[in-house]
């Protein structure tokens, strides 16, 4: 079994050949790949070895072949749909996000309980009423979910992501637990950016460049 | 020194132990903080064992004790100040988030370039204009910049950072790889979310819990 922390770094890798590619960047030895992810060339040889040989030419990796490799290992070949709830200020701004689409990832619908917003289109997606959730979900086949939404509604949130079979995978904002009744395996990630401050103060006061 | 994914978690258990403080939960055990941040009961132990040995009564840890040891880890005990650079989408759902406040990390001022947007409020600070960044960031001694805009004008902040001797930390949102041209010591975390949902993906593969 891979270690998360290494899945964690192979993302950023993929992330970051993303990039290259759009810039028209054929080749990239380890060392860029660590100065792009802010990590070290022993570290990004050591990552890859866990899924076999990877062909490197004299100066580097081929990015054409990595990113096809990686997108593999991540199973992030296929396109995802994903949908957003909450749209409040967060919402509306992760719904904005140009990256979720670069990287296979649709936002096609939002969710709201605001009948204010209700209709709105954010990004490439309209908000629909959270009272239709298991029918869009079904409809869109959404598999991913975001949270975003106050922490007094987390409850009513669960309930209903407890009873929609089709979603396989959540990315909650909430800062809070979530816990779902139901017997299917789905995969949580908590995202907490307050989190990353405190890591940052550490850095600070390690004087180490990140 | 201690790895980069350990001082990841210690920052998840903080946040976990502020939330259970707030329950007025006095005593938690491994087991419990495993499960609120998704890790392993060894997990929480070998990672705390790297910071000496904590006091654990007989059924767990004093939620109080361990804060106060974990933020002296994180150098967290001190107050903050941050600003927030574009005062878009992102920007504005940042300087909203009450997240940051409950941690010790005050948002102080935003800027932007907009003159529709300068003046404005956000959250508990005012939105400045973008030329009186050097000024403002003296005045009010912030040490932390929130980068939140476009890739575009990144070059433009790059120099602006470079040059702002009080900034000692920088967490990036804006996916390109930033630089500065300075010889101080500055700690940068880059945050891409559709990094997050590449993860999710492998998780939802591998049928696995997170
Ligand atoms: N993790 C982080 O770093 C981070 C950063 C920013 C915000 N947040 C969190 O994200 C959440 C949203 O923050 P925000 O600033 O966008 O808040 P907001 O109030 O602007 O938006 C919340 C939205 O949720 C909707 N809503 C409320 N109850 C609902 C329900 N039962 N069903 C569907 N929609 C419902 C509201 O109508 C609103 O549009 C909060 O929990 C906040 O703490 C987290
Ligand atoms: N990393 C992530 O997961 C993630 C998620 C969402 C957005 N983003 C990124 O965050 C950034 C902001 O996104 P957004 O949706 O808020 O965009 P936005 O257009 O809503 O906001 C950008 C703001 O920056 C201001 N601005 C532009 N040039 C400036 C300059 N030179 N100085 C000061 N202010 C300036 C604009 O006036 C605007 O208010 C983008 O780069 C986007 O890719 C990243």
């Amino acid at each position: 079994n891979v270690p998360l922390a290494t899945v964690e770094r192979v993302a950023k890798y993929l992330r970051c050949l993303n990039r290259l590619r759009e810039k028209g960047i054929k080749v990239v030895s380890s060392k860029e790949l660590a100065e792009h992810t802010r990590t070290s060339p022993e570290q990004v040889r050591k990552d890859l070895s866990y899924f076999g040989r990877f062909g490197k030419t004299g100066t580097g990796y081929d990015t054409q072949k990595l990113s096809r490799k990686l997108e593999r290992i991540l199973k992030a070949q296929r396109k995802w749909n994903v949908c957003i709830i909450g749209a409040g200020s967060l919402g509306s701004a992760l719904a904005r996000y140009q990256g979720f689409k670069d990287t296979g990832y649709n936002v096609v619908a939002l969710f709201d309980s605001d009948p204010e917003k209700i209709g709105e289109k954010m990004g490439q997606a309209e908000v629909y009423d959270i009272e239709n959730f298991k029918d869009v979900v079904k409809k869109k086949d959404i598999k991913m979910a975001i949270l975003a939404v106050p922490k007094e509604s987390i409850e009513e949130i669960e309930e209903l992501l407890s009873k929609a079979n089709n979603i396989r995978g959540i990315l909650n904002f909430v800062p809070v637990t979530i816990k779902l009744k139901t017997r299917r395996k789905v995969a949580i990630i908590d995202v907490d950016l307050a989190q990353k401050l405190y890591i940052l103060s550490y850095l600070i006061k390690r004087g180490r460049e990140m």
